[in-house]
């Protein structure tokens, strides 16, 4: 999959969520 | 429980709309089922009078989303007393709309030779979520990002067995779409979209945990009273 930069966008999404 | 079809959303039994003692022996059972792209209300007639029936039409009330007829009701032949039919009526969401209470409530007028009869009835939202739901992933986290936290609602998905995997490919089925997939210390956490047939936009955050059949499912949309309706497509999939 082309990094366009969304992929890591997602995973700090993710990771936002569980540790506010 | 209810039929699973290969191409189509989820399609719970069919249920008794109108006795036939509130309707002089017309018994109405029906569902509501899309099956690529195409709504339709499944019905069944019974004819549970002395006389024989015709001249059958259907009408519905306004409602939240413009569902209507989209042909009229072929009976091809009368329906004799016992007698039952089967028949898929076409739908479209190009009626009237008129807010309705609750969202998915939907109000018919079913006629025969004998008289007019009314019953109303509730649809399941996922009819109503479109082939092509699935959002850009730029598009997604703008939109995330945008709407206010405020407006995202918090439902628990209780006693799912599903892995993350087969709860996307589930999903999917009933054109609920999963956008990426993330793993947060040892929690699955599902980003998902999709479109109702007026436009309106879901977005979705799914987490599953490891050893808890308890999902949390988050939901952000602009229209604050879809998210309730939506929950309830999501246990109505997941769960059948």
């Amino acid at each position: 999959e082309m990094d366009d930069g969304l992929d890591e966008a997602f995973s700090r999404l993710a990771q936002s969520r569980t540790n506010p | 429980g209810g039929v699973g079809t290969l191409s189509g959303s989820y399609v719970a039994p069919k249920t008794v709309w109108l006795p036939a003692m509130k309707a002089k022996g017309l018994e109405i059972s029906g569902t509501f089922s899309r099956q690529v792209g195409s709504i339709s209300m499944d019905l069944v007639l019974t004819n549970k009078a002395l006389q024989v029936m015709s001249d059958f039409a259907i009408q519905f009330n306004r409602n939240s989303f413009g569902l209507a007829p989209a042909a009229p009701l072929q009976v091809h032949a009368p329906l004799t007393p016992n007698q039952s039919v089967e028949i898929s009526l076409p739908l479209n969401t190009v009626g009237s709309v008129m807010k309705m209470d609750p969202l998915n409530n939907l109000q018919v007028a079913v006629k025969n030779n004998i008289d007019v009869f009314y019953f109303s009835t509730l649809y399941p939202l996922h009819i109503l979520f479109v082939e092509d739901g699935k959002m850009e992933r730029q598009t997604f986290l703008a939109t995330w990002k945008d709407i206010p936290n405020d407006n995202e609602a918090h439902f628990q998905i209780k006693e799912c067995s599903l892995n993350a995997d087969a709860v996307s490919s589930k999903l999917q089925g009933s054109n609920i779409f999963t956008i990426a997939k993330r793993n947060v210390e040892g929690q699955d956490m599902l980003y998902q979209s999709l479109k109702l047939t007026n436009g309106i936009w879901v977005l979705a955050e799914l987490r599953i945990q490891p050893n808890n059949p308890n999902f949390t499912l988050s939901l952000k949309c602009r229209a604050p009273e879809v998210p309730l309706y939506i929950y309830q497509a999501y246990e109505t999939i997941l769960k059948n």
